[in-house]
């Protein structure tokens, strides 16, 4: 495992603490997607089948397995959390999220690596994590105002992004046999929708003021 | 072991 890789994997985990910290510290949920956490929940549980039948490490397998309890617990809590889900902004997080989880199955179906039940459902994770931040980038947009911890939350997100691109090129030039097209598209695409984002993070971190999207 | 090393990322 090369530094990038590494490092894409801590920010991930930085933003589901920053995420946790957040409800947890401010029992409040405000500026949170409920839609795009239960897009994550799906695409771990659906990415992490091979957790019983393909043992990889021990990082690994650990990694899995605090992905999809903490996007189960975040989901579980956003739900039925009693201070948490009042906080929620519902009519804010209107995206229809069942039409990703839809069109991403379908095409999982049409492009795959092999017409397997796993590798079907490795393939829908992978395009359903492209485009599970929509709902959240949405609900930013609308909100207009961002708080700290959700802007730091979706900015460690587009990190570990940004930082699995460069260790498929590290990995592109060091692997002898290295090809993942359908990651490394997915991925570009995932990583491409957080720009706008980023540039307005950059922005508000270099006028130093508080976050703002436009309308 | 070259399935499982396939999906080796998260």
């Amino acid at each position: 495992m090369n530094a990038f890789r590494l490092a894409g994997d801590i920010t991930h985990l930085i933003s589901i603490l920053v995420l946790l910290l957040k409800i947890y510290a401010t029992k409040s949920c405000s500026g949170i997607s409920l839609k795009t956490q239960e897009l994550y929940a799906v695409v771990f549980l659906a990415r992490y089948l091979d957790l019983f039948t393909d043992f990889i490490s021990v990082y690994n397998s650990v990694m899995k397995v605090v992905f999809i309890l903490s996007s189960v617990a975040i989901v579980w809590c956003m739900r039925r959390h009693r201070a948490v889900k009042r906080s929620y902004d519902k009519e804010l997080d209107t995206f229809r999220h069942y039409y990703l989880v839809g069109a991403c199955f379908v095409f999982a179906l049409l492009v795959h690596e092999k017409f397997t039940f796993q590798e079907v459902f490795w393939a829908f994770s992978i395009y359903l994590e492209a485009v599970a931040i929509i709902p959240q980038l949405v609900l930013l947009q609308r909100s207009g105002n961002v708080d700290n911890l959700t802007g730091q939350y979706v900015f460690f997100l587009g990190a570990y992004r940004a930082l699995y691109i460069l260790n498929w090129i590290y990995r592109y030039f060091t692997e002898a046999k290295f090809s993942r097209w359908i990651a490394c598209i997915s991925g570009l695409v995932q990583t491409a929708l957080y720009a706008d984002f980023f540039y307005y993070y950059f922005l508000s971190w270099k006028n130093n003021a508080k976050l703002n999207l436009p309308a | 072991a070259e399935e499982a090393a396939k999906h080796d990322e998260l």
